[in-house]
């Protein structure tokens, strides 16, 4: 058997490589569908813990709700949607 | 479900919506028909009615658009956000938009539909074989003019059915040229270009001019994508150049080297290496009628669910056979009340429930054989009170009334019979019609609804095909009568003008249209149906029929409930 060929990963020009770290990822994701973003009680925006933000996160696409950057959440984000928010503020 | 704040809804059931601009991966007719299905998810549960508008404003405007759009909402390039949509409101609220750096299809991959040739309009089949060799995309093949082309079938050798494939060296979209093909080479800006471009744009799009000369004549138009168009990468729209090199190897297919993410990818100039020129090749894209159900369902006033099952759950999943979960419904009608009108969809075959109280006694037709007796249905509208249907036309020597997808039979002197459903005896049929005809030779019945006509063979149906194949002008908005003159000529209405079809040759004569008080004079010129019976041309405007003999003379006025033996 011949050694496998390793293959070679190029930058394709004009790829919307999105070389986002997973944390990086998360955050963008977070804020761009409106979990970091909640009215308290007397109406302000406050922003809330990624670790809050992450529970809502789960709770809303039903996954088990760890509060952590877990692999099913990250999976989840990367997944294709609606660009509604989530999380109307 | 979620609603938005404040229940935000439409203050109106009759919601009106119009189509901005076309995406170059799907045929405008597939785009039409997907949205107005979208539609009807909705409508079928709620008292609300979709009209379309094609010019002015509408509540719900609908637009394609890439990166950043025209709102403050940038897409994001292929995958990722899909659309989005605005809840109900004035300006833009209530609007939707699709990404159009996504590759929109039906939901399983490319829906190529040919044009000419002589499969009416039907889609490519792939793979098909051809002179020996099996072919999974368009080809030129056997061709000198370039033109790409495929099979309808699997076997064009054995059944010779095919058609000629998007591209626009047939035809362009939208722009200014009533989709006149380009003309290569042609000049732009003092450059001399030979296929199509972005150039001059800063929404990606791909246009070119439909003259030689662009700075002269500024006429130009949109192109198609063809079938081997790649998505995204640096050359969105542009066909896969097979053979190509990448990396001193050469490659006749798409290939997932050089990505660690494993999509497939093409060259779009016969070396990579050189050129550096790529994108991703078709994959199964996404369904534009489910992403359309979802956001509309925005646009209808209803926000994210969290249930996974949902329409309106925020992530995209293909569904096969799509129906609305419970929780789209509960919400939709907490805005908007459920369809007070009879069950829009007949119920299915193996949950019938035979129950005495059952108001719709429902058999299903075996799809095969098309049955000689439909069952009735909860007459919910009487016939008698109606002031306008929607189409009369004789089929089978029996007049026809239809209205909001039900219909009436009536012979004279026979008891008339109904309402049935239209959508049991002509599935994939909208139901606002605006008028249908039965070819005297053929048997096969024309139905025709906005810009679009369907042709049923007993139940086989070819169609929605746009009026515009038939010959009528692109802006013509619906035909409203029919009269068919002899065996393969039929007359076809609209506003105060009417053409002649040559039903051998599907094309229009000569020296239409003509002006219906010119032939026809003494009848109403904004009849809204126009029908033969038993040798007289029939003429409707609201309650009243205008009765004309074969000799042009009106020998008769009366009422349309008089054709329906109404007490």
């Amino acid at each position: 058997w011949c050694h496998p060929v390793k293959s070679k990963f190029l930058t394709f020009p004009g790829d919307l490589i999105k070389n986002m770290t997973d944390k990086q990822l998360a955050e963008d994701y977070l804020k761009r569908f409106g979990y970091m973003q909640v009215l308290d009680k007397s109406g302000l925006q406050a922003t809330v813990s990624t670790s809050k933000a992450l529970k809502r996160l789960q709770n809303q696409l039903g996954l088990e709700e760890t509060g952590k950057l877990d692999q099913p959440t990250i999976d989840a984000m990367k997944k294709p949607r609606c660009g509604v928010p989530d999380v109307r503020n | 479900y979620q609603t938005f704040d404040g229940d935000l809804k439409w203050d109106h059931n009759d919601v009106t919506y119009r189509i901005l601009n076309y995406s170059p991966d799907l045929d405008a007719s597939i785009t039409d028909d997907a949205f107005a299905r979208a539609f009807q998810v909705w409508s079928d549960v709620t008292p609300l009615s979709f009209t379309r508008l094609y010019e002015g404003t509408a509540d719900i405007m609908i637009s394609f658009g890439k990166k950043n759009h025209g709102d403050p909402y940038p897409f994001d390039g292929k995958d990722g956000l899909l659309a989005h949509a605005y809840p109900p409101g004035e300006g833009m609220q209530g609007d939707a938009h699709f990404d159009d750096d996504e590759y929109w299809t039906l939901g399983t991959g490319p829906v190529i539909k040919t044009y000419y040739g002589n499969a009416e309009g039907a889609m490519c089949k792939f793979p098909f074989r051809f002179e020996g060799k099996s072919y999974s995309t368009c080809t030129t093949e056997g061709r000198e003019d370039g033109l790409p082309w495929c099979a309808t079938t699997a076997d064009f050798g054995k059944d010779g059915k095919y058609g000629f494939c998007p591209s626009e060296l047939l035809f362009t979209y939208d722009g200014n040229s009533d989709g006149q093909p380009c003309v290569f080479p042609f000049v732009f800006d003092g450059q001399t270009y030979s296929s199509c471009t972005t150039e001059g744009r800063n929404d990606g799009y791909r246009w070119c001019a439909t003259t030689a000369n662009f700075d002269k004549d500024k006429k130009y138009g949109f192109c198609p994508n063809r079938d081997t168009a790649v998505i995204g990468g640096n050359s969105e729209g542009e066909p896969c150049q097979f053979p190509f090199t990448f990396l001193g190897k050469t490659y006749t297919s798409c290939t997932s080297e050089g990505r660690s993410d494993g999509k497939l990818w093409c060259a779009t100039t016969s070396s990579y290496d050189k050129d550096n020129k790529w994108g991703f090749c078709a994959d199964k894209g996404y369904s534009l009628f489910l992403v359309a159900a979802h956001e509309f369902g925005h646009a209808l006033g209803l926000d994210h669910s969290n249930i996974q099952d949902a329409l309106m759950y925020p992530m995209y999943k293909y569904v096969a056979d799509f129906s609305l979960n419970e929780d789209d419904i509960e919400g939709i009608q907490y805005l908007y009340g459920p369809n007070r009108g009879p069950k829009p969809t007949p119920p299915k075959p193996s949950t019938t429930t035979s129950s005495p109280v059952s108001t719709a006694k429902p058999t299903k037709p075996t799809p095969s054989t098309t049955p000689s007796v439909y069952t009735p249905v909860e007459p919910s509208v009487d016939p008698c009170q109606v002031d306008k249907f929607d189409v009369i036309t004789e089929i089978q020597g029996e007049l026809h009334f239809f209205k909001d997808g039900y219909y009436w039979k009536s012979s004279s002197n026979k008891e008339r019979k109904g309402p049935f459903m239209v959508s049991e005896r002509w599935p994939t049929l909208p139901v606002k019609l605006d008028t249908a005809f039965e070819d005297p030779v053929t048997k096969k019945i024309y139905f025709f609804a906005d810009t679009q006509f369907w042709v049923f063979t007993g139940q086989d149906v070819l169609g929605p095909r746009r009026i515009e194949k038939l010959g009528l002008p692109g802006t013509l908005k619906k035909v409203e009568g029919a009269l068919q003159r002899g065996n393969s000529k039929v007359l076809l209405f609209s506003g105060e003008e009417y053409w002649r079809l040559d039903l051998k040759t599907q094309q229009m004569d000569k020296g239409y249209p003509r002006h219906i008080d010119m032939t026809f004079g003494g009848v109403p010129m904004d009849a809204h149906d126009v029908f033969l019976y038993k040798g007289h041309f029939y003429f409707c405007r609201n309650i009243y029929y205008w009765r004309m003999t074969s000799r042009r003379q009106v020998d008769r006025v009366g009422y349309v409930y008089e054709l329906l033996n109404c007490p």
